[in-house]
């Protein structure tokens, strides 16, 4: 499965 | 953080206090879509749980709380100001949210990262953003005439989706293994839904007459 990605967004 | 992002970041900013600043100065809330501004509140309220677990910049920290302040505050407005709740809508306004809500949810549950709640929910108020506009367009829609304010308001949004696309570009190109589908997919549809809208705003300006839309 893919890494989560860090939600580094607003 | 690239220039596209905070461009992004500021015009949606821009947006509200745009949105507020017409609600104060005139006391009145016509034309906006109070549906669409509590699934803003819901796409905040699900999204920025992180809050309470990770942290990510001052930055990021502060213009959550924002977004979420100033998202209560214009419900705030529109249900309870004596002056302001007055001028609501609310006949115009009866887009049926379920419709928008259940199936980003459902979607959430289907196609996420991780099954877990915040991840979940995280997801949810992506898919929900994407189309929490929709209210607003058809209430737009109905009333016919935008006036300048709710249009700059809405064309602002779009913009502030646009930059976010050039900025995912951007990440991209520079940024080894960065990918994350469920918001770009999500953000695509996101800024398509206000094509239309662009359309009818960018003529009106061009030919610099009150903006309209076609029945």
């Amino acid at each position: 499965s893919s890494p989560t990605t860090t939600h580094d967004e607003l | 953080m690239n220039i596209f992002r905070l461009a992004g970041d500021m015009t949606h900013l821009l947006s509200i206090i745009v949105l507020l600043l017409k609600i104060q100065a005139t006391k009145s809330c016509a034309g906006v879509s109070l549906k669409t501004q509590e699934l803003y509140a819901v796409v905040f309220v699900t999204r920025y749980l992180d809050l309470f677990y990770s942290f990510i910049s001052l930055y990021n920290t502060v213009m959550k709380i924002i977004f979420l302040l100033t998202a209560f505050t214009i419900i705030w407005y529109m249900r309870k100001h004596k002056v302001v709740c007055q001028t609501y809508d609310k006949e115009q306004d009866t887009f049926r949210v379920l419709f928008l809500i259940v199936p980003c949810f459902v979607l959430a549950l289907l196609v996420n990262h991780e099954m877990s709640v915040t991840e979940v929910l995280w997801t949810f108020s992506i898919y929900l953003e994407a189309v929490a506009i929709l209210p607003q367009l058809v209430l737009l829609q109905r009333t016919k005439n935008v006036d300048n304010l709710t249009g700059n308001y809405i064309f602002m949004l779009g913009s502030y989706r646009a930059l976010y696309l050039v900025n995912w570009v951007y990440r991209y190109f520079t940024e080894l293994g960065y990918r994350q589908w469920i918001v770009w997919v999500s953000g695509t549809v996101q800024t398509c839904v206000y094509l239309d809208f662009f359309y009818y705003y960018v003529q009106a300006w061009r030919n610099n007459e009150r903006m309209k839309l076609p029945g």
